[in-house]
């Protein structure tokens, strides 16, 4: 890990008083090659290296403290900081209508998430819809997957176009005292410009109060453009990141949140519907650092 | 893509950024930087297109194995089994390759072995209507191991060419499930000495450096024949294969390049290298 590396660059801080640019630059490289290694976005690893590096140099070396000790603090604290503070759940509350659209890129996890969070807020009568009209059996996925949350769900086959079923799903829940609208959308490329603009017109013809970008967790590089594209079509309000559970050290939220800057709310960690969890900035910090 | 001109050290971190943006990861980029930087301190290379000619050339020798094409007339029929992590597309794949096949008159058959997964077997079913070949399936939540048995012996009544397993998606890191699936291949031995005849890996292009690791634990459980890379059609380039063949020798048998039965490609050094640097 990251302390293991910094060991012998750091020995060599010992005794002396102040961190250098030239003192510092071993250090810098083991945090940037971690971080890659990590799979954060190459520009995201310049900036933060950069942004250390600024804060870094002229530091007193705090008498008495270990210089490499204050360094990964340092690192450690400034990546806890990007990854944003503890994360609000999403506004449900008995009585209103909460409306989520569930969006990314094919196989991310969208349809597992949204029986999650609909299995969370089930005593706020969840209705799912399912909007995903060409994946083979993704309506039926969607189905079992409410009636394993214990919640109700609306399906219109897949011959009508998604936005309709929104529209019509969106109708059934203001008539049918739900307080929870979960849309399950059909995974699409950033780039599918047709599919792009399917969501925008669900979200014109819906008004969600929340869109959230399901992201596997092990995604590269190609995370940043994924996510800006979609945020900058739809206005992205939060993210999951997925699959948690395994061992990808989940570089890609570092990269989202430096881009993006919306709240990574929620981790998914298993397969059953009962995998998800708040998103804990620190934890994240240091499964990246590694 | 760096126009021409003197080469420079700036113009090797150029190359440097365009490789880790690529997926290829921190050990192979610097190994094939340090590489050019030696040539060019050495003189062998003078300008960009020197350095863009020996990346490119290095990256397609790398990806290029001697490989013997599939294992597809094995008698009386060949066992192809489908695995990978969740969601990269292991059942979309299996419907690709079963097209393919049927293009080149084989007589297919599938066996849906994820028990589990909401809308697994439906999902696979679907597609097995679409193509008119025979699904075998299991109960829910059924062994899959048994399912897999079953389709075997499916497979030997109905006389068909080949037979592809299709596994429920399971994390590297989820020892119970590389259990369950290092079962399922024991059985298709026992049921078929010699089967699986090729083992699938099916690898997600979006996915960062923990595929090498997906690759490693797959591999040491199963032996696998080859891999398959989906979601190309995306914007990822899915350089971690780099490491991967250059870790496990494991031949990149086809691409993914879409969500319908046609888009499956033969992997292509040469246009996967070329993609690399558009
Ligand atoms: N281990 C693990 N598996 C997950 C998690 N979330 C989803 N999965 C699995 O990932 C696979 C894909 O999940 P889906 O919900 O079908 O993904 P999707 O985004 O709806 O896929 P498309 O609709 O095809 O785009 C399934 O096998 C899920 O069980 C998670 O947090 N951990
Ligand atoms: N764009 C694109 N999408 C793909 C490709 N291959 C598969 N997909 C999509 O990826 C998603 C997941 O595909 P599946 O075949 O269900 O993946 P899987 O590995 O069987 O998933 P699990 O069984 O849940 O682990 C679906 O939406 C597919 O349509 C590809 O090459 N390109
Ligand atoms: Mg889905
Ligand atoms: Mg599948």
């Amino acid at each position: 890990n990251l302390s293991d590396r910094l060991q012998s660059t750091i020995s060599k801080l010992r005794g002396t008083d102040k961190l250098t640019d030239d003192n510092i630059k071993e250090a810098l490289r083991e945090v940037k090659l971690a971080l890659l290694e990590a799979d954060v976005n190459l520009l995201i690893v310049k900036e933060f290296v950069n942004s250390i590096k600024k804060e870094v140099l002229g530091a007193e070396v705090e008498k008495g403290l270990d210089p490499g000790k204050q360094f990964i603090k340092l690192v450690h604290e400034k990546l806890v900081e990007i990854m944003g503070t503890n994360p609000e759940d999403i506004n449900v509350k008995k009585g209103g209508l909460h409306k989520v659209m569930m969006v990314g890129l094919q196989g991310s996890g969208k349809t597992t998430t949204t029986g999650k969070i609909a299995k969370k807020f089930q005593d706020v009568n969840p209705l799912l819809v399912a909007c995903d009209v060409y994946r083979p059996a993704a309506v039926d996925q969607l189905l079992t997957v409410a009636k394993r949350a214990g919640v109700t769900s609306f399906e219109k086959g897949t011959d009508h176009d998604p936005v309709t079923i929104a529209k019509e799903g969106l109708e059934k829940a203001k008539a049918g005292n739900h307080s929870l609208l979960m849309i399950d959308t059909a995974g699409r490329l950033q780039i599918d410009e047709k599919l792009m603009e399917e969501l925008a017109r669900m979200k014109e013809a819906i008004r969600p109060d929340d869109i959230l970008l399901v992201i596997d967790s092990m995604t590269g590089q190609e995370a940043v453009r994924v996510a800006k594209t979609f945020d900058d079509t739809l206005g992205i309000t939060g993210v999951v990141l997925t699959k948690v559970d395994g061992d990808a050290r989940g570089g890609a939220a570092l990269s989202i949140r430096k881009t993006i800057g919306k709240p990574i709310k929620y981790i998914g960690i298993g397969e059953k519907l009962d995998g998800l969890e708040l998103f804990d900035p620190e934890r994240m910090a240091s499964r990246i650092l590694g | 893509v760096f126009g021409d001109g003197k080469l420079d050290e700036d113009k090797l971190e150029e190359f440097e950024d365009l490789l880790l943006q690529g997926d290829l990861g921190v050990e192979v980029t610097m190994e094939l930087v340090d590489h050019l930087r030696q040539g060019w301190k050495d003189g062998k290379y003078k300008t960009v297109a020197d350095i863009q000619e020996s990346l490119k050339t290095k990256i397609q020798e790398e990806l290029t194995l001697k490989i013997s094409p599939l294992n597809l007339s094995e008698s009386p029929f060949a066992v192809i089994l489908m695995v990978g992590i969740n969601g990269v597309g292991k059942t979309t794949t299996t419907a690709k390759i079963t097209s393919l096949f049927q293009k080149l008159d084989k007589k297919c058959m599938l066996v849906a072995c994820d028990t589990f997964r909401a809308g697994a077997v439906k999902q696979l079913e679907t597609w097995g209507e679409r193509l008119d070949v025979t699904v075998v399936k299991g109960k829910e939540n059924e062994d899959p191991a048994s399912v897999a048995f079953e389709g075997i012996k499916r497979a030997k009544q109905e006389k068909v060419d080949i037979l592809i397993i299709d596994t429920a998606g399971r994390l590297h890191t989820q020892v119970n499930l590389m259990e369950e699936v290092k079962k399922i291949s024991r059985v298709v031995e026992k049921a078929l000495p010699g089967a699986p005849h090729e083992t699938l890996m099916v690898i997600d292009s979006t996915t960062g450096q923990n595929a090498i690791e997906q690759a490693k634990v797959f591999n040491e459980a199963l032996d696998l024949s080859g891999l398959v890379v989906t979601k190309l059609d995306g914007t990822a380039k899915g350089g971690v294969v780099v490491a991967i063949h250059r870790q496990l020798q494991i031949p990149i048998r086809f691409i993914g390049v879409g969500e319908q039965v046609n888009d499956l490609q033969n992997f292509n050094p040469e246009e996967f290298t070329e993609a690399l640097f558009a």
